[in-house]
């Protein structure tokens, strides 16, 4: 999976 | 973003305004569980670490700033604030923080993408945000009189945690590989921890009559 993609999430 | 991601977030938001709405104005905290506040401010605190590592965008890091702000000046206000502290529930609140903390950590180090410091403690905030409302849950089936602002501080933060279900689901069909287990069970149990509340607070909307839990 892809750190960005979530963490893009608050 | 989608709109239930932005619904989500502005639900979010407005949970925060309701809560300091009714401590900067009234200047009482009653009903408010302080050990779900000092929760909150920990789930921000480790969560959004990536602050100051990671730029996503002007929104995200406004975003980030206004919870990490807003949790904390919320336990200020209910510890220190001269006025605001004595409306505080001391006696009723007595959930123990340390019983949801500690698996929390626990489970956040055995079970997470990468064990990296940043990594954990962002999986730990996961954890911990889907328990966090159980001490005001608790003080809530304690708590005979529910005022309004307090049901309704409740049942936007429910809303968030639901709309963000919907996000995952819409993104899951609309962006490649996006499949983030750890996120969506935590997300899941943390809306499934509102269903209770939710019931009672839509009977006592239906019949008009002032919001209580069952003992």
């Amino acid at each position: 999976s892809n750190d960005t993609i979530t963490k893009d999430e608050l | 973003m989608n709109i239930f991601r932005l619904a989500g977030d502005m639900t979010h938001l407005a949970s925060v305004l309701v809560l300091l709405l009714k401590i900067h104005t009234i200047k009482s905290c009653a009903g408010v569980s302080l050990k779900t506040q000092e929760l909150y401010a920990l789930v921000f605190a480790t969560r959004y670490l990536d602050i100051v590592t990671d730029f996503i965008s002007v929104y995200n890091t406004v975003m980030k700033l206004i919870f990490l702000g807003s949790s904390f000046s919320i336990v200020w206000y209910i510890r220190h604030h001269r006025v605001v502290r004595r409306s505080y529930d001391k006696d009723q609140d007595t959930f123990r923080h340390y019983l949801l903390m500690i698996p929390c950590m626990l489970l956040a180090l055995f079970v997470h993408e990468k064990f990296t410091f940043k990594e954990v403690m962002w999986t730990f905030s996961l954890y911990l945000e889907a328990v966090a409302i159980l001490p005001q849950l608790v003080l809530l089936q304690r708590t005979r009189n529910i005022d309004n602002l307090t049901g309704q501080y409740v049942f936007l933060l429910g809303a968030y945690r639901g709309l963000y279900i919907f996000n995952w689901i819409y993104r899951y069909f609309t962006e490649p590989h996006f499949v983030h287990w750890i996120t969506w069970i935590a997300g899941v149990v943390q809306t499934l921890l509102y269903a209770d509340f939710f019931y009672y607070y839509f009977e006592s909307w239906k019949n008009n009559v002032r919001l209580q839990l069952p003992a």
